[in-house]
């Protein structure tokens, strides 16, 4: 990159909010800055726009970092961020998705968390919010969708990592991004980063019910895991959330499939097999290479079939 | 901060279903504080899970006496945290 952020290596929150002002400044033709919402400690939710112009034109939507402990994720989508801006004008598929598409990028989905990694508890994943009655902190922010709320696979005990909270949309931090898309009514792809695990996965994980789609989601995924593998080797497992892991209510691609949604998909990534989500920084760069070529295949497909 | 001195992270390699729910009643037992990284859910795929080191001897003796398969995945996690942490260090450093 021609700016001093270096890519390759983990950043603050305070860092990463300069670079998307710069990448703001040095792509200002299709790339904005926007604040979709702010966090429970009042942080705001900053997510990049691409886009060539026109009006609520047709969308993908990309998050990472909902469990803010898996530091790779939010790395590899600033990574991705300027990959995106930067073949824009060179790489002629990205050109036509720009020209025809818009791409939202919401590089730390969970700032709240993320800054108390960084200061308090590198092993922090859920959000900051107090709960009532209970001396534990915080929700697992992907179990509080309203997608099977409170259902398997998710806890309602407060000090548990996996706590769906109160209700539904509990989290500031989900709901705004539910009132985004809602807000936007345009969006044909919903496409989340965790690690790990090298899993490509679509809906359902509340139910062990095939999507409607299932067919499509399944050869789509099984050929973005292909592109995937093409760079580095690493193998994804492609499969709905039930089939691959468990049954795990309130996950944010079955809410977004079930609001109608289809290309829904939540990635895992690498797994080296030493380090679990703690990825040494010289991982990050091949991670979001590779993470690229697979969420690159799915927004392609995603162009050439609007729905 | 909070550390992580002796606490270790184990990868856990399943057998069979049986072995499966043998790991998901441990999930269960909260003075363990486990801090599964990877659940128990089926066979095909590895549970990977810290454990403070004051519980370590229990769930070794534990996956021992159950024949449940374990490897080290981390050894020391405060090593890999302070590494790390020198390693953003240097980078921010560096970059500056």
């Amino acid at each position: 990159s021609s700016n001093t952020f270096n890519y390759g290596i983990y950043h603050s929150l305070t860092s990463i909010y300069e670079e998307l002002d710069n990448l703001a400044s040095e792509y200002s033709s299709i790339v904005s800055k926007l604040q979709i919402g702010e966090s429970y400690e009042k942080r705001p939710l900053y997510a990049l726009k691409f886009s060539t112009g026109g009006s609520n034109r047709p969308a993908i939507w990309i998050d990472a970092g909902i469990h803010s402990r898996e530091w790779v994720t939010q790395a590899s989508a600033m990574w991705i961020a300027r990959k995106i801006a930067a073949d824009y004008g060179n790489d002629p598929s990205i050109t036509s998705l720009l020209n025809k598409m818009d791409i939202f990028l919401l590089p730390v989905t969970n700032p709240d968390g993320y800054e108390f990694t960084h200061t308090t508890n590198r092993m922090w994943r859920k959000t900051r919010s107090k709960n009532p009655g209970s001396l534990c902190v915080g929700v697992d922010p992907n179990r509080n969708w309203d997608a099977g709320f409170g259902g398997p696979g998710a806890s309602s005990n407060p000090c548990s990592d996996s706590y769906h909270g109160p209700s539904a949309n509990s989290e500031v931090e989900v709901k705004s991004v539910v009132n985004f898309i809602k807000n936007h009514g345009n969006i044909l792809a919903f496409l989340t980063l965790h690690s790990y695990s090298q899993l490509l996965m679509y809906p359902y994980g509340y139910k062990c019910t095939q999507p409607a789609d299932y067919a499509e989601l399944n050869a789509l995924g099984e050929a973005a895991a292909n592109a995937i593998r093409s760079l580095h080797g690493t193998a994804f497992k492609v499969g709905s959330i039930c089939s691959t892991i468990y049954q795990a209510s309130g996950g944010s691609i079955d809410w977004s499939y079930d609001y109608g949604i289809k290309y829904s998909f939540a990635f895992e990534l690498r797994d080296t097999g030493r380090y679990g989500f703690l990825l040494p920084a010289t991982q990050i760069i091949p991670t979001a290479e590779e993470t690229w070529l697979g969420l690159k295949t799915i927004i392609e497909h995603v162009r050439d079939n609007a729905y | 901060l909070e550390t992580f001195v002796g606490h270790q992270v184990l990868r856990i390699k399943t057998r069979n279903e049986e072995q499966v729910k043998k790991l998901q009643f441990l999930e269960t037992l909260e003075h363990l504080q486990l801090d599964f990284w990877i659940n128990p859910s089926t066979s095909a795929l590895p549970v990977d899970v810290r454990i403070p080191a004051n519980s370590l001897q229990a769930v070794k003796i534990f996956l021992e006496s159950h024949r449940i398969e374990y490897s080290i995945l981390i050894e020391d996690l405060q090593v890999v945290l302070d590494r790390e942490k020198q390693d953003m260090v240097t980078s921010q450093q560096r970059e500056r």
